[in-house]
């Protein structure tokens, strides 16, 4: 167990003399490759590696420490750095809109989210805001009836109407809106979710991203951050290979942070996000 | 004068860096960079900046161009009925891309039927079923759970029996982890032997995309692929690694969620743009 261990090495810290350049080179470069690989953003890999070499050469590494126990350690504090704690999630009345790109996971997250405050014993209800998606009212809706979950949709309004009357209609404390896939090069779409934040004034705006997703996924973040402001992330799919690097980037971008992963397609697979175990993923 | 070891080797990481910041999987940015080092030892500084773009430029022309394979073409001369499965992850956009292949082909004058392979997610017969009603296109579906190797088997029967040109047989997105739903993937494949096997991936998937294109090509075997998104992410860097994993053509590119867009892949557009 990653914490356990770098515990064990911080304590042991006095008096270890300094491990080679050379050796610290070639762990960086390891370290480096790992994290591309992972899909954190190329700059901030550049940017972590220089740090990260120039804490490895400057301070002590713990006795008895091998050169690679060394730099896992700083790389470690720097990966929790970038990522902080996992997004506070209030067991109270509230409103959540959830937002992101095409085919990431918002509708079946939606009502991951809505499982996961029943359990907490709250009264979830959901309203399906995409007029878009052939079957996106039919997908939701099946989903909240897995799970005995108050829908409300409507087939052939736009999105703004069906909020607005969503949010009248429905009576749990924790209201779910789900949107459609969209894009910053779509100036429609973008206006439609300013729309929607503007009218529902979520206490809440999560946005989901796959956990595949590559160099991009900082970009894509922070066009959603300038028109409505993220409040935490999401990152789905992670029970296949994606290590989701890109969340670090998508994060920062946001000056947010990541409230839950999804590791599964049904609805209880959704957990409360754990730092260390990302980032003990994210280093392989 | 020479080009001397330490500029050449910057040369080669800045390339590099270049590749992975255009979406580019690590492994295949490595051994692009691996082949065109041989090709720039010896060389002249002067030229080297033209030989390491003339030497990608073969080196990815390669990949992108593998076995010059054309759909259109292929479509017209090859027996009928032609069976074409669909796979890939979840939410890559395989529904919809079937939908735009069923679009263009009907306008080509071919007659379609799709088959609703996905028998597994929340609303996933609606939707197939409303993009088969809006293209006027026959849908073979059964019950919600029913097995889809069955689906897709009635297809091919009704394929062959009413005389038409092409099947498009959906199938429900999976990780390549998936042991149990990779074997229902073999199984679908192995009963209704297609023509051709499609993986339909996205443009926006950084390294994982090696990693299930290559799954997806050990399990079935790819024949082409489909790349998805563009419309969001034009770095194209996944086309590069997904060509580069499954050594198969990429056929299409998705550049948006209507019908029509949907473009054919020309390996020149990407060079072009890893050049800007
Ligand atoms: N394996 C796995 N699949 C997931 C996860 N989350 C979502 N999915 C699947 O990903 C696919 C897309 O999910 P959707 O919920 O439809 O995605 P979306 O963001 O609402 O898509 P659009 O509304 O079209 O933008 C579906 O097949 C889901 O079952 C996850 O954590 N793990
Ligand atoms: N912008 C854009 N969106 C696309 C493109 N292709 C598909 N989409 C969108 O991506 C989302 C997912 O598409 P689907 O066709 O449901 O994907 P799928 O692979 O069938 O998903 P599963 O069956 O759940 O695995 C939808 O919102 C589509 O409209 C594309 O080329 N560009
Ligand atoms: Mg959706
Ligand atoms: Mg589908």
């Amino acid at each position: 167990n990653l914490s356990l261990s770098l515990q064990n090495v911080v304590k042991k810290i006095a008096g270890a003399r300094r491990i080679d350049p050379r050796t610290i080179d070639e762990m960086v470069k390891d370290v480096q490759r790992t994290l591309l690989q992972a899909d954190v953003n190329v700059e901030l890999v550049m940017g972590l590696s220089t740090r990260i070499r120039e804490r490895s050469l400057k301070e002590k590494p713990a006795p008895g420490a091998n050169p690679r126990e060394h730099v896992i350690r700083i790389v470690y504090q720097e990966l929790v750095d970038v990522i902080g704690k996992s997004t506070d999630v209030p067991l109270s009345k509230q409103t959540i809109l959830m937002v992101g790109l095409y085919g990431g996971g918002k509708t079946t997250t939606v009502a991951k989210l809505a499982r996961y405050f029943q359990r907490k014993g709250l009264k979830p209800a959901v309203i399906c805001a995409d007029s878009y998606r052939p079957g996106a009212y039919d997908q939701l809706k099946q989903l909240c009836e897995q799970i005995n979950v108050p829908f409300y949709g409507e087939k052939d309004s736009d999105a703004l109407t069906i909020v607005k009357h969503g949010l009248k209609e429905l009576k749990g404390d924790v209201k779910i809106i789900d949107t459609a896939g969209r894009h910053a090069l779509e100036a429609d779409l973008i206006k439609e979710m300013k729309q929607i934040h503007k009218l529902a004034k979520p206490d809440q705006n999560l946005l989901v991203l796959d956990g595949a997703m590559g160099q991009l996924a900082g970009k894509h973040a922070k066009a959603f951050d300038d028109a409505i402001g993220i409040t935490g992330v999401i990152i789905t799919k992670l029970d296949g290979t994606a290590k989701g690097g890109g969340a670090l980037s998508a994060i920062s971008e946001t000056n947010s942070s990541i409230a839950f992963i999804g590791t599964g397609e049904t609805l209880d697979d959704l957990e409360r996000f754990d730092p260390d175990r990302f980032i003990s993923r994210l280093l392989g | 004068r020479e080009l001397d070891e330490k500029t050449l080797e910057r040369m080669l990481w800045d390339f590099e860096t270049g590749l992975l910041e255009s979406d580019v999987a690590l492994p295949v940015a490595e051994d692009i960079v691996q082949s065109i080092r041989a090709r720039l030892l010896g060389t002249k500084r002067k030229h080297a900046d033209d030989i390491l773009e003339s030497a990608l430029r073969d080196a990815l022309g390669k990949v992108l161009s593998a076995k010059d394979f054309d759909f259109d073409e292929y479509i017209e001369s090859a027996k009928k009925p032609i069976n074409i499965v669909f796979v890939g992850i979840n939410g890559t956009g395989k529904t919809t891309t079937i939908a735009k292949i069923a679009h263009r082909l009907k306008k080509s004058g071919y007659s379609i039927v799709i088959a609703a392979g996905d028998t597994h997610r929340a609303g996933a017969s609606e939707q197939i079923g409303i993009h088969a009603k809006r293209l006027g296109v026959k849908l073979i579906e059964h019950q919600v759970g029913a097995d889809p190797a069955a689906v897709v088997y009635d297809g091919v029967q009704y394929t062959r029996a009413r005389h038409k040109d092409v099947l498009l047989a959906d199938t429900a997105g999976r990780l390549h982890t998936k042991v149990g739903l990779m074997d229902q993937l073999k199984k679908i494949c192995r009963v209704t032997s297609p023509d051709l096997v499609i993986f339909v991936d996205e443009m926006i998937a950084g390294n994982d995309a090696v990693v299930r294109a290559k799954m997806f090509n050990e399990v079935v075997g790819i024949d082409g692929s489909i790349l998805t998104k563009a419309d969001v992410d034009a770095k194209g860097g996944a086309a590069i690694s997904i060509a580069y994993a499954t050594g198969a053509p990429i056929l299409f590119l998705g550049t948006g969620q209507e019908y029509d867009d949907m473009v054919k892949f020309q390996p020149e557009w990407l060079l072009d743009r890893l050049f800007e």
